[in-house]
């Protein structure tokens, strides 16, 4: 979704990785 | 209605998994209509969370925002600092995505700083890992170097290879 410098991509991208999983659970 | 709530909430879940997040904003927007009428603040906590996640995949970064806000806010009027620091953390990312570096780097710090009360070291690495970054957008070199070898030093300590 980002063009910008490659190692912020990475942390971003790691945490939507980790967030498409996630849910807060009833 | 009680039972409504929580199935609302269940199925924003499902459809999230699935990956319809238009779907998933529907019913997490039902789910947040009945905690709010049953005055349960920890539903209502969880119900903006999962709707700025679902944002965040509509590319509604604003919007996602906004929902992280409050859940940030509930966190705080609930004491509950773990989903502090998430919610910290999650308006990090979303001001990057949003290209608002200085505001990124505002929420990272305040996530930093209850990664180190809580002494969540895992938690530690990945906010100076986003710290250094930010820094380095903005041209701030020498603090982007402080945060990568705390990061450096941390990942080293969790055995985290990558």
């Amino acid at each position: 979704p980002m063009r910008m410098h490659s190692l912020q991509v990475d942390s971003v991208q790691r945490w939507m990785e980790d967030l498409r999983h996630m849910t807060e659970v009833e | 209605r009680a039972a409504q709530g929580r199935t609302y909430g269940n199925l924003g879940n499902a459809y999230y998994l699935l990956g319809n997040f238009q779907k998933t904003v529907g019913a997490h927007e039902q789910r947040l209509l009945i905690a709010k009428e049953f005055g349960d603040r920890a539903a209502e906590r969880r119900a903006y969370c999962n709707l700025g996640n679902a944002y965040i995949f509509l590319g509604q970064f604003g919007v996602a925002a906004e929902h992280y806000k409050r859940t940030l806010q509930l966190a705080r009027l609930l004491k509950d600092k773990a989903v502090e620091a998430q919610a910290c953390y999650s308006l990090g990312n979303t001001y990057t995505l949003l290209r608002d570096y200085e505001r990124a780097i505002d929420y990272h710090l305040k996530h930093l700083i209850i990664a180190r009360e809580l002494k969540d070291r895992v938690g530690e690495g990945r906010a100076c890992w986003s710290l250094g970054n930010a820094h380095t957008a903005l041209g701030n070199h020498q603090d982007a170097v402080h945060f990568a070898e705390k990061h450096l030093e941390i990942s080293r300590e969790t055995g985290d290879k990558s």
